[in-house]
Formats: structure tokens, C-alpha cells, sequence
């Protein structure tokens, strides 16, 4: 999916292996077979958890992997998923 | 809140620190833990008390990697913290990453701001989405002395527990700060305006829970007050604002909605933005400028603006542009823009752009701060 990633091809690379360990550990439900299909890449539902959370940050939502998506992505945060039924 | 909105009980929770770090004095985690946790009894009927051996409701620990609760952690940043809902066992737990480095001041992280925030979890909110609450789920320092819950908590910790009383006896009043919100410090900040706008002869300054108004052509008198005092709708941290003088209108955004004014006056309720016909995907204004000659209304969103005809009231065709190609010598994300004197200033961080639109250039480049008196 070129289209996800602006950046020079190995920062794209390091920038995806990033977003989904991101995208697993914040945006999906711990326990189910969705890990798997979260990180399949170039899938619907990986571009449907971008646009999660770059709505839930108040990013423009675009689906792709963005500057200020990295950025989000970057910064030391809580653990707890911002979607999950964290309990 | 968690769905299925877990909450205590009880009203006098325990919980005691079972392993602390080695980057901070345990008297140092001990005072942060307290005033974190004080942050949400001053709000709410809770009370908490310390144990030091035993089972306690909110078990405190600082632990690093796998440590047997499925969520493992991940060595320094990223995750700084993480805990559990309201429940038995597990339940209102709280760890932290040993991996980090924890501080009292801002040289690392600054425990009082983490535990704050897990102690919300472990009383039953999940995360915000309003980037000034503490729930926020990214990392902002907040300095632990004269804390006050932000708005956006205080609504959530209260609709699980209701408001504290006063005193017994008295009846119950919605939690109010002792004092006004802190005066956030722009004369030592790197950071811009929220919003920038003239209201009749006057130009306002929005910056999170604050205003400052300011005659244009006088530096005295400038004095910040909270926005609730003159727009209890908008509460704090306005996106974005704009006048339209010979209507004697402003326009006020926040998130994807909007509020008109006659002077300090809001009239009706909140519309949405996409009334102006901003695509769905845009779900707030950084900034928004009147151009009084064209009767253009210029609204930036990231790196672009869409240029809005107030006479037609319709967004223009072939928008959004990129605003740093369109408008030389601008740098940077717009955080609020204000024309004066057939000038536009541009806010972007620390750094204000004065645009000759004749020009089309920057003639020259303040500090944004100076608008202030700093």
C-alpha cells in the first residue's frame, strides 16, 4: 500500500512496524482474532484503524500514514487503549 | 467513561505502594501519589486511605516488562503507565514503567501528571478526547502545586460519583476550583495563541482556559480573564475565531462546531461547521481570518486553508490550497490569524507573521507574545 507511507522507503518500513505495533496495542480488543486482521497490511481495516485514531486525536482524517499521525504515534502515552474495553 | 461504567462501590478506597522506583526518593513517590489522588477526592465524595501491608482497593507498583498482567511493558517512553478499571482483584490497579525515568519536576516524567491520570482509570474514566483534559491518553506535564481537575474530568469523575460536599451537613454543591484556572505563561512559553479575533473595537486573545482583550492601539489595561466569565458555551480552549464587523458578528469555533456572537452576547445554539461546507474529514479550524476587502473568510486546517465567500456564504471552488506555497515567507502550522490594518498576522507557535497582502510577503516576523505585553 505506497500510499500509506510519504516518507523515504526504510523510515516507511521502520514508520509501519511502528504503526502497528501502535494500532495493535491501543486500537484493538485484546483476545480476539482482529490482531490478525489489523495487521494485515494495506487491509480496509488497517486504514479503518488509522482513521480511528487520528479522530480520536482530532487529526485530519485520511487513512494514510501521515506526519502528524508519526508524531501521535511517537509520544509517550498511557497504556491503557483508547478503544478497547480495557477492564 | 468504560463501557459497562465500572465504579466503586465505597466511598474510602485504600491503596498502598507496593514497589517503587529507584529513580525517585519514596518520600517523593509517596508526596505524588497523595496529591494525585487528592486531585480527584477534592471533586468527588471519595476518600483514600494509605496501607501498607495487605490487599488494598488500588495497588500501586512500579514494574517493568512482562509483569503478569497481559500488558506488558515496553522500556523507556512509549508506555509510561497503564490502570484498571473499578473491580475485585486487578481491579483499580496501577502500574508504572520502571523503564522511565520519574521525577517531581519536569526532568523526565513527572509522576504526580501519570498518576493523576491512572488514578482516573482506576476510579472509572477511560480516556479523552479533549486534548486539555488529564484523560487525554498523551503525556503533558502539569505542575503538581495549585492542580486543578480540568473541566472535561471533573464532568466525568462526577457523573460516576457525584460532586463532594462542602461540609456535612450542607448541601451539595458542583465541584468549583478554590481559584481561577492558572494563567498559562506566555511571556515564558514557546507556545501561541489558541484563536485571535477582533469583537468590536477590541482584539481577543484566546490561550487554553483564558482571554486577554486588549485595545488595538493601547498596550495598558491588558488583563486575561477565564473565557467561562464571558462565554460559559465555550468554556475553555476556543480552535479558532473571526468577526465579521458590518455584521457586528463573530464566529467562535470549537472542535466541529460553531457559536455566533454580538459582542460578547453567543446567540443560539452551537451549529456545525459543516455548514460552511467543510468536508467531513475536517473536525476542526485551526484558524480563521476576515478579510474585509474581498469579504473573505480564510480557514486553515493543518497545512491548508479553504477560503469561505461571506457575500454568497459558500466555501470558494478549487479550495483547499497548501498556505505555505500560497502565502510566502509563512512557515509552520497557523495556529490563529487576526487582519489589521490591511494587514494579516499570522500566529504560528512563538512566532507571529505580519502579511502584506500588497506585497504578498512577510514584511516582518514578532514574537507572539508581545501582543500580550510580554
Amino acid at each position: 500500500a505506497p500510499s500509506l507511507f510519504a516518507a523515504t522507503p526504510r523510515t516507511s518500513r521502520n514508520n509501519y512496524h511502528l504503526l502497528q505495533a501502535y494500532l495493535v496495542k491501543y486500537y484493538t480488543k485484546k483476545g480476539g482474532h482482529q490482531i490478525g486482521e489489523v495487521v494485515a497490511r494495506g487491509s480496509n481495516s488497517m486504514v479503518k484503524k488509522i482513521k480511528e485514531l487520528q479522530a480520536f486525536f482530532g487529526l485530519r482524517v485520511t487513512g494514510k500514514l501521515d506526519q502528524s499521525t508519526m508524531d501521535v504515534i511517537k509520544r509517550p502515552r498511557c497504556g491503557v487503549p483508547d478503544v478497547a474495553n480495557y477492564r | 467513561l468504560f463501557p459497562g461504567e465500572p465504579k466503586w462501590k465505597k466511598n474510602i478506597l485504600t491503596y498502598r505502594i507496593s514497589k517503587y522506583t529507584s529513580s525517585m526518593t519514596s518520600a517523593d513517590v509517596d508526596k505524588a501519589i497523595e496529591m494525585a489522588l487528592r486531585a480527584w477526592s477534592s471533586a468527588v465524595p471519595l476518600n483514600f486511605v494509605r496501607i501498607n501491608s495487605g490487599e488494598a482497593d488500588i495497588m500501586i507498583s512500579f514494574e517493568t516488562g512482562d509483569h503478569g498482567d497481559s500488558y506488558p511493558f515496553d522500556g523507556p517512553r512509549g508506555t509510561l503507565a497503564h490502570a484498571f478499571a473499578p473491580g475485585e482483584g486487578l481491579g483499580g490497579d496501577t502500574h508504572f514503567d520502571n523503564a522511565e525515568k520519574w521525577t517531581m519536576g519536569k526532568n523526565g516524567f513527572n509522576l504526580f501528571t501519570v498518576a493523576a491520570h491512572e488514578f482516573g482509570h482506576a476510579l472509572g474514566l477511560a480516556h479523552s478526547t479533549d486534548s486539555s483534559a488529564l484523560m487525554y491518553p498523551t503525556y503533558k506535564y502539569q505542575n503538581p502545586y495549585g492542580f486543578r481537575l480540568p473541566k472535561d474530568d471533573v464532568k466525568g469523575i462526577q457523573a460516576l460519583y457525584g460532586p463532594r460536599k462542602t461540609f456535612p451537613g450542607k448541601p451539595t454543591v458542583p465541584h468549583t476550583p478554590p481559584h481561577s484556572p492558572s494563567i498559562p505563561d506566555l511571556c515564558d512559553s514557546s507556545s501561541s495563541f489558541d484563536a485571535v479575533t477582533m469583537l468590536g473595537k477590541e482584539l481577543l486573545f484566546f490561550k487554553d482556559r483564558i482571554f486577554w482583550r486588549r485595545q488595538v492601539h493601547l498596550m495598558a489595561g491588558i488583563r486575561p480573564s477565564t473565557i467561562t466569565s464571558s462565554f460559559p458555551q465555550l468554556m475553555s480552549n476556543v480552535d479558532a475565531a473571526y468577526e465579521v464587523a458590518e455584521r457586528g458578528t463573530a464566529y467562535f469555533f470549537k472542535g466541529p462546531h460553531y457559536w455566533i456572537t454580538r459582542g460578547f452576547q453567543i446567540q443560539g445554539p452551537p451549529r456545525t461547521i459543516y455548514e460552511f461546507g467543510f468536508p467531513r474529514y475536517v473536525q476542526r479550524i485551526d484558524a480563521a481570518v476576515y478579510l474585509r476587502d474581498t469579504q473573505k473568510t480564510l480557514f486553515f486546517v493543518g497545512d491548508e486553508y479553504y477560503s469561505y465567500d461571506e457575500r454568497k456564504r459558500k466555501m470558494e471552488k478549487d479550495y483547499p490550497k497548501n498556505t505555505e506555497e500560497e502565502f510566502s515567507g509563512v512557515n509552520g502550522q497557523i495556529d490563529a490569524a487576526v487582519e489589521l490594518n490591511g494587514y494579516i498576522y499570522f500566529f504560528s507557535g512563538p512566532k507571529t507573521y505580519k502579511y502584506d497582502t500588497e506585497k504578498e510577503d512577510v514584511v516582518s516576523v514578532l514574537k507572539s507574545s508581545s501582543w500580550i505585553g510580554c
